[in-house]
């Protein structure tokens, strides 16, 4: 089974074209894996990235060398994913 | 659990208790519910529709799909708790009964499930189908790039390992293809609703282009009184817009292809959340979710039957 331990969902709130520019080049680097749930199209709109635990420092030194303000919105993915399996298997037991 | 008296919709289920589950459904409800097969997923595992209809033949029909992306859970949970609401308020809900009394609903709880079955045995977060292609050791397309509506456009990807991969080619995959060769084998589809999850949006055509479609005033009007209907619950704030307006741009959608059909009430929902759980929404707001959903389903379904076209 996959694990995401470490994992991390960010968002990022992009404020300039440029920025989107930027943005937009991480979601093609293959290498960090990124997952996109909301993808860099607008500045209107927020940009939500799932960050595997080992591109978490790249991606966070990237944002913040280039002025991008983002927010942890899930700061370990497996936790969510324990607490759900927790649920699921009490349910089953009821 | 598995009869449908004693169902927990307050729990996300494997596919086998929700297949199961649909059996009850029917058994319990035999003069207005059926279960089609309308084929099979490239695993091989069952696809179900279930067909809600008093009667008469060919009659203009709703498509609801729901759970297209495995890995939005509150989307096939809300796909059972809207069929077992759709069941049981037969004959006591006036609206309900009136909309199936001229109408038949078809409700596909889960659409990709091979995806479904993998996000509970290997990979909680997986989207896409689970198809394996030559020359890749990647698997799976992204289920809402692969309709021939603007295929392989922008806003979907052409790289086998991209989460929103559009496939080798439109229809390629065999889930697609089989909800393709139903909707059009029926041919009396007057609206066609896609329930998808995360961020709380109701969208209409197009997401390929960025042009608006002929019908997007009508459409905008409709989706605001169904986010109003939606919203009068729990004060839950939904935007309404056309996908490349209110999301982003992405080719080969499933709406978009509905509507080129001439389906013109075609419809996506992105149901909870705001990003706090992703696509973990506990399971204590499955029922609140499925709940404030069915308000605009239902404000949608009503429009469609007083708007025959």
């Amino acid at each position: 089974r996959q694990l995401f331990v470490g994992d991390q969902v960010l968002r990022v709130a992009v404020e300039t074209e440029e920025q989107l520019r930027l943005l937009a080049s991480l979601e093609e680097d293959e290498i960090l894996q990124l997952d996109f749930w909301l993808h860099p199209v607008s500045s209107d709109l927020p940009v939500d990235i799932r960050v595997p635990f080992a591109s978490l420092q790249t991606v966070k030194v990237f944002l913040e060398s280039n002025d991008i303000p983002y927010t942890v919105m899930i700061k370990d993915v497996q936790d969510l994913l324990d607490e759900e399996e927790a649920e699921m298997e009490a349910d089953s037991v009821r | 659990e598995r009869g449908s008296k004693s169902f927990n919709f307050a729990a996300y289920h494997t596919l086998e208790t929700i297949y199961q589950w649909m059996d009850s459904l029917v058994a319990d409800h035999p003069s207005l519910v059926t279960k089609l097969q309308i084929g099979s997923s490239y695993e091989n595992r069952p696809m179900y529709v279930l067909k809600f209809s008093t009667g008469g033949d060919n009659r203009p029909a709703i498509w609801i799909d729901a759970g297209i992306h495995a890995r939005e859970w509150v989307s096939q949970a809300t796909g059972v708790w809207t069929a077992n609401k759709i069941a049981t308020d037969y004959g006591r809900d006036t609206s309900l009964t009136s909309l199936l009394n001229k109408m038949d609903v078809f409700l596909m709880i889960v659409t990709n499930p091979d995806g479904y079955v993998f996000t509970h045995t290997s990979n909680r977060m997986w989207r896409k189908t689970r198809s394996r292609l030559p020359g890749t050791t990647c698997r799976g397309v992204d289920p809402n790039r692969n309709w021939d509506a603007g295929f392989g456009g922008p806003g979907a990807s052409r790289n086998p390992c991209s989460d929103s991969y559009h496939g080798p080619s439109p229809h390629s995959e065999v889930e697609v293809d089989n909800v393709v060769n139903f909707v059009q084998s029926h041919g009396n589809f007057k609206s066609f609703i896609s329930i998808h999850a995360y961020s709380q949006l109701l969208m209409y055509p197009y997401g390929y282009s960025c042009n608006d479609v002929p019908d997007a005033p009508e459409l905008d009007s409709v989706g605001r009184s169904a986010v109003k209907a939606l919203s009068t619950l729990f004060g839950t704030s939904y935007k309404v817009g056309s996908i490349c307006k209110i999301i982003y741009q992405a080719s080969g959608g499933s709406i978009d292809w509905s509507y080129n059909l001439g389906i013109k009430y075609s419809f996506a929902f992105e149901l909870r959340d705001t990003g706090r759980y992703g696509f973990l929404l506990p399971a204590n707001q499955i029922v609140p979710t499925a709940s404030e959903t069915w308000l605009a389903l239902k404000n949608i379904m009503e429009y469609v039957r007083d708007h025959p076209y």
